[in-house]
């Protein structure tokens, strides 16, 4: 967990 | 070195996509789980690298392994079902003559309702389900990594190495992954959904580029901007 961007909050996964 | 993309991206969540791309019955479902991916991808980037000139990094380390037949870079992997078999019987213990590892080698033996006969692939998901790690952990980069290893140690005639690597592959990734690693590695992903779709729904000159250049890497590269075509780069390509 850096600075950078979190791939997590881009791709969502479906429920 | 910068990280890439693919450094960030779970090989699960790619793995999660082609099988919802594969359970769609409709052709817009099965577009709209890989436009998802796809945008996601492109959208991390341009937060990654800032519209910085010049990067060389794009879709290709996914876009390689959802299309494995279009492979060129890596060398042939020399692997078949059989040896695949084998490999898990061997690291799982399986019994030779228990059912399980007669399942796997007779992969293509008409078995129960599942209707999952000559799919090594779906037959291995089942024999794992409940032997092998629920969750992955390695990224889209580390699986090109490994398979990168496959394919030379493959060509070196280092079997020993060869079975190193895949059992790092075997042993970090959840029954669904190896699935799709599996497909991976024989080459057909079975999603039902065309070359031709995948590479329309990336950018609209795709299909262009790859008949002139049969290079997924520049396709990859020179249309990563949906909004710059083909004929803004011909000046730099002639």
């Amino acid at each position: 967990v850096g600075d950078g961007p979190q791939w997590g909050v881009f791709f969502k996964k479906a429920a | 070195p910068q990280p890439t993309v693919a450094s960030h991206v779970p090989f699960a969540d790619l793995c999660s996509t082609l099988e919802r791309i594969q359970r769609s019955k409709t052709r817009p479902e099965k577009v709209k789980h890989f436009k998802e991916f796809l945008d996601s991808w492109r959208r991390f980037h341009d937060a990654l690298y800032k519209k910085a000139a010049g990067v060389a990094d794009s879709f290709y380390p996914a876009m390689r392994l959802i299309l494995p037949q279009l492979e060129r870079e890596r060398v042939a992997y020399g692997i078949k079902e059989t040896m695949l078999a084998k490999l898990y019987i061997e690291l799982l213990h399986l019994p030779k003559d228990g059912k399980d590892a007669q399942k796997l080698l007779n992969y293509r033996a008409p078995t129960g309702p599942r209707g999952d006969a000559g799919d090594f692939a779906t037959v291995a998901y089942f024999v794992l389900k409940q032997r092998c790690p629920r969750q992955g952990c390695l990224t889209v980069q580390q699986v090109n990594d490994v398979l990168d290893s496959v394919a030379s140690n493959n060509s070196a005639k280092r079997k020993d190495l060869v079975k190193k690597s895949l059992l790092q592959l075997i042993t970090q990734s959840s029954a669904l992954e190896q699935k799709w690693l599996i497909r991976m590695i024989i080459k057909d992903l079975k999603l039902g959904f065309s070359q031709q779709t995948v590479f329309s729904l990336f950018h609209r000159d795709a299909t262009e580029l790859y008949n002139v250049t049969t290079d997924l890497e520049k396709v990859c590269r020179q249309l990563h901007e949906p909004s710059v075509g083909l004929s803004d780069i011909s000046i730099a390509l002639f």
